[in-house]
């Protein structure tokens, strides 16, 4: 399982918060305008959360993020 | 299994509720507006609420939290 | 294997009932009107119940309970 | 695998048969009108039986019980 | 693996015939009129066998017992 | 993997191959006219014979037996 | 795994072939006019060979056999 | 996994191909016009070959054999 | 996993790339025209590759080889 | 699982980022225009992330990353 | 899961990049024009790099190599 971030401005950031009894960031990943991140769901990764304009892909379909 | 939730305004929750015995709240993460939190199902998180106003994307479609 | 049901009135519940030999009510979880809950079949939950006006999505569709 | 029963009248049960070389009910669920229930297959339940006006979801569809 | 049979008449009967070398009926289940049962295959039940005017939903459709 | 039989006359059979290196029957099920067997493949069922007219329902769709 | 075979003449037979270093047939099964066999692949059958007029029915669809 | 073969022709041949370091012809079945053989790969069959005039089932659709 | 080859032409080959740290050749397998050949990938066939004019069919859709 | 990265300008680069509690970038494969690059996810590759003007094709279909 | 590749001129190369901590290429196969190579992703194959005038087949659909 992975999701397709594109960002759409500079400074949309995708973190990885944390599996486990806690829920933290562990990562933020910085994207400039027009970069692509394909991240998965893994061992370290339970739930992300993206922040700025860019278009998400998941398997229920494309959204947009931000405002 | 994930779900999708982009928040539709700001202070919207998504909680996950304790696998076992007991059901109870072990964290709420706050969405501003427009942000986006793809959060999976794990052996920590047996069940999840979503209060506010926010786009909910599940296998069984999109649905709009909030009144 | 989840469900998914969003409160169309205040009061709603969705109550899990034990695996097992015994069938009774372990928790049941309120929903305000507008609140979604996402929850999953476990260990600990083999059956559902939910009162109250509310849309229950499952494998097999969208489903409205109440009178 | 689950099935979805919504009652359509007062005093719909659904009842779980035992699994082994015996079978024999080990639990009747009442539901009241525009109640839901989910239920699995489980260790303890391999088979069901409806009586009363419901809706019975299955993978095989939507099928009504009652006379 | 499972199959639905809706009773159409009184009296309609679904019978388990044993799984292993012998095969012969543990255990037949009478439906009254608009009852509905499903059954799972299982260690115990190998085949099973429907007498009556019923409604039976397997994953080949939809079919009727009775002459 | 089960398949299903529907008697379209009295005296339909649906018998039982043997599992192995021998290849005999284990067991011959008498259907009369309207009813229906549904029967697995199993550890001792490795081919079935149908004789009579009756519907037989595979995961290749229907067919009717009989001259 | 397994394939259908209806006769449309007597006489129709369809043989196993071993499975292992060897191919040699192990069952040749005669079908009558109108009689149906189903039969699987298993730790013994690798092959099989249909002669006469029949239909054969696959995961590729259906065929006559014969010429 | 298998393919279906049904020869159009006398002499139509299937040859099964070792499994291993070494690659070569372990068997070769010969099919008279009208026949049908359906053949799985297996721990001794790595690949197959088909001379003569035949139609050739695989999960790939329908294929002729032969000039 | 299997790929069919049909050869158009004499003398088409279908070769066989070892799996490892090495990648070689372990067998060509040479066709004349019209004949088929199906093969899997192996324990010893991590790629293949087709040389002159032939059909090759693969998961993908059917595409000619040859110039 | 794996995704695949065409290069429409010279420079696009491909980069891996680390699986486990770190998350920095273990390897960037740069592409010139028109070479195709067709990456898994692995034991060491988490995420991707691509830079510069390409088509990239993933489960949810194709996407153009660059200004 | 495997590609195909079909040079469309001569000297096109499908380079295979290692699996593990580093990446670097194991072996490049040559293609001449028309020719067809199928390959896996394997133990030592982790991605693949396609250059030169070649249809790349992946499960995303058909892609051109090449300016
Ligand atoms: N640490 C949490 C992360 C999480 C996953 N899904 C969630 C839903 C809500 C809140 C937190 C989460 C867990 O492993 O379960
Ligand atoms: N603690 C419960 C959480 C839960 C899952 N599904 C439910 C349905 C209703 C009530 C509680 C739940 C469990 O592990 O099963
Ligand atoms: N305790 C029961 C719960 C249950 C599941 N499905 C049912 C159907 C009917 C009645 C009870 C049930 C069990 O584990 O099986
Ligand atoms: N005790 C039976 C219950 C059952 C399942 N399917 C049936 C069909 C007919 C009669 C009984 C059954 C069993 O485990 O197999
Ligand atoms: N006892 C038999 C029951 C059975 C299954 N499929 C059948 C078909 C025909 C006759 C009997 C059967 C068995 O376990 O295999
Ligand atoms: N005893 C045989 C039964 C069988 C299965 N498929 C067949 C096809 C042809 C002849 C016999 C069979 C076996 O286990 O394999
Ligand atoms: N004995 C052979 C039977 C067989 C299967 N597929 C074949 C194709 C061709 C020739 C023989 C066969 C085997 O186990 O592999
Ligand atoms: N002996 C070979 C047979 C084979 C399978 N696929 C092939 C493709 C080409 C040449 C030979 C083969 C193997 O086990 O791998
Ligand atoms: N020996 C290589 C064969 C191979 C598979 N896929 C490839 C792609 C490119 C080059 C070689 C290959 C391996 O096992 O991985
Ligand atoms: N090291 C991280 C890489 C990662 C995967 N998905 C992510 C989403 C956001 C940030 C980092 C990541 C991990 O193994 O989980
Ligand atoms: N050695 C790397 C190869 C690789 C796979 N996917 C990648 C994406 C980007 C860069 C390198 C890679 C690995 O095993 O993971």
């Amino acid at each position: 399982d992975y999701i397709v971030v594109k960002a759409l401005e500079n400074g949309v950031t995708i973190s990885g918060l944390t599996r486990g009894k806690d829920t933290k960031f562990h990562h933020s990943e910085k994207l400039d305008k027009g970069e692509i991140m394909i991240a998965q769901f893994t061992e370290h990764t339970a739930a992300m959360k993206i922040r700025g304009r860019a278009v998400v892909l998941t398997k229920f379909g494309s959204l947009e993020a931000g405002e």
